[in-house]
């Protein structure tokens, strides 16, 4: 474990935490999209699959069981939450998930290290961690007035993936073994798709006002 | 223990 890792994997519980609070304090899910949050879910069921068959350390553990805890939960409240479920933008949600998930799937048979059911279904949630984030970016550009926590919401998931990368650089340079092409380029792609939202967040940072993407 | 080394990562 790395001060880039640490740091990256913290970014990313503060990004759920920011968005759990804005659900909870402003009893809204405006902006927020659920195909985004399903696939996240979809992303951490796939992945964490070795909690049963594998120990890792007592950190790992309790992060795969907490992420997996709290993005069942905002689809929970954005699903079935007497007040959230309302504020859902469904009719602007319009992004198809389906046009993600089979390319993810399909690469995911064809390109993997090892034939298993457990070692494709880790690719698959490696490949469509990558573009998961597409339908809440479309959503973002729809929405007049995006709210601060939405806004950060998303820069500190892009925050996350750029960290993630300091990290591997870090662990190639200081482990032997340390090799993970699939990983790598699916990490660099998801983080490059954030860059144009990063460029607009610190444009309304900087010029002190509300977010807004084009 | 190349391929194993980053799935202790989430």
């Amino acid at each position: 474990m790395n001060i880039f890792r640490l740091a990256a994997d913290m970014t990313h519980l503060i990004s759920i935490l920011v968005l759990l609070l804005k659900i909870h304090a402003t009893r809204s899910c405006r902006g927020i999209s659920l195909k985004t949050q399903d696939l996240y879910a979809l992303v951490f069921l796939f992945r964490y699959l070795d909690l049963f068959t594998r120990y890792i350390s007592l950190y790992n553990t309790v992060m795969k069981l907490v992420f997996l805890g709290t993005s069942f939960s905002i689809i929970y409240f954005m699903r079935f939450h007497r007040v959230v479920r309302n504020t859902y933008d469904k009719e602007q949600d319009t992004f198809r998930s389906i046009f993600i998930v089979v390319p993810c799937a399909v690469l995911a048979l064809l390109i993997n290290q090892e034939r298993s059911v457990l070692e494709i279904l880790w690719t698959f949630s490696i490949y469509l961690e990558a573009v998961a984030i597409l339908p809440q970016l479309v959503l973002l550009q729809r929405t007049q007035n995006i709210d601060n926590l939405t806004g950060n919401y998303v820069f500190l998931l892009g925050t996350y993936r750029g960290l993630y990368i300091l990290n591997w650089i870090y662990r190639y340079l200081t482990e032997p073994h340390y090799r993970q092409w699939i990983v790598w380029l699916s990490g660099v792609l998801q983080t490059g798709l954030y860059v144009d939202f990063f460029y607009y967040y610190f444009l309304a940072w900087r010029n002190n006002q509300k977010l807004s993407l084009p | 223990a190349g391929e194993e080394v980053s799935k202790d990562e989430l």
